[in-house]
């Protein structure tokens, strides 16, 4: 059964947040011809306990934050992708080869705790 | 700045970062490929990066490689009705021996499509280099002929499957490819009337441009496709 959650409560909680990469900010528009930049996204946000089942966690981070409240020297369970997807990119290389390539794991589609 | 040249330069498979003086020009293909993967990315489709269906092959890998060899005996005319002759030089050093061919395309530009009548029927004759000489200075022994097409109108782009030729190049593990490319003009009946406002061959040895598109599929990323038991 869904939970009602006042109002900017999950706002701090681990969740996806939007992060455009502009490769001109990096430099790389010299030699990156396309695409410009890409949406990958970045997880960020508190992974309590009490929040670990509502939060995509991993069993690993339900133990992690259980332990975290036994003794707080563990530290804890942390906002991560968990589900990632590929982008292709077309660039030159410094022999003139024009090449068009697919990275895997560059766009953070899915967040949660682990 | 140290480390975006060394450990994620490396991580993205590149050993320095590229710093090309000017962009080459990129085949339509290429920008169809990029195009069509950005829109499936935006709209949230899922889709197969190890099979590019614009060329209905598998790779993961698409290279374009610039041609750099050289013209031959520009300053004299052929006999025999040849138009020009050209060493075809592409570096397939970039190329890496754990990945399988899949795709190896020679794409020869002999010029935009408004620059000509439709005549004279040209004649083109692709062979190998057997033994290169000493190179950019002596003629080259010609090898085996690969192909001989004939081309009605001397525009356009022409394309070639080098595939075999490649694999036997891989074979031998050589690092470079090297072709004899020779243009013929073809005796056409109607070329003396026509009023040709320049001699198609010095018009092709400006417009010229070969590139040669190898698509490679790296096992390690790409894995066969699963199939469902019966």
């Amino acid at each position: 059964a869904a939970i009602s959650v006042p109002k900017g409560f999950c706002r701090n909680f681990c969740h996806r947040h939007q992060l455009f990469i502009n490769f001109q900010d990096l430099g790389w528009h010299k030699w990156v011809i396309a695409p410009k930049g890409f949406m990958a996204n970045y997880c960020h946000g508190e992974c309590p306990f009490s929040m670990t089942t509502y939060l995509n966690s991993s069993n690993y981070a339900f133990m992690q934050a259980l332990m975290h409240m036994a003794d707080p020297k563990v530290p804890k369970a942390v906002c991560v992708p968990t589900k990632l997807s590929p982008i292709s990119m077309l660039y030159q290389d410094s022999d003139k080869n024009v090449i068009l390539r697919h990275y895997e794991d560059m766009v953070v589609d899915e967040c949660g705790c682990g | 700045s140290e480390f975006q040249d060394s450990d994620l330069l490396q991580f993205l498979g590149l050993e320095k970062a590229p710093s090309p003086h000017r962009f080459q020009p990129v085949p339509r293909v290429l920008r169809k490929i990029i195009r069509a993967r950005e829109a499936a990315a935006a709209s949230g489709a899922s889709q197969d990066l190890c099979y590019v269906k614009e060329l209905g092959v598998r790779g993961n890998l698409l290279q374009l490689l610039p041609d750099q060899g050289f013209f031959l005996n520009t300053q004299k005319p052929f006999q025999d009705g040849s138009c020009l002759q050209k060493v075809l030089y592409f570096n397939l050093s970039a190329i890496k021996e754990k990945a399988k061919l899949t795709m190896a395309q020679l794409t020869l530009d002999l010029g935009p499509r408004s620059y000509y009548n439709l005549r004279p029927e040209l004649v083109v004759a692709l062979s190998v280099v057997q033994d290169r000489g000493v190179w950019g200075r002596s003629h080259p022994k010609v090898g085996r002929l690969l192909f001989l097409r004939s081309v009605p109108g001397p525009q356009g782009q022409l394309q070639f499957n080098l595939q075999g030729a490649l694999k036997d190049w891989s074979s031998n593990r050589l690092k470079n490819l090297d072709l004899h490319l020779e243009i013929l003009v073809k005796e056409d009946r109607y070329s003396r009337v026509t009023v040709q406002p320049e001699n198609p061959c010095d018009r092709l040895l400006r417009s010229l441009h070969a590139s040669l598109l190898v698509v490679t599929l790296n096992p390690k990323h790409c894995h066969p496709s699963s199939r469902k038991r019966r």
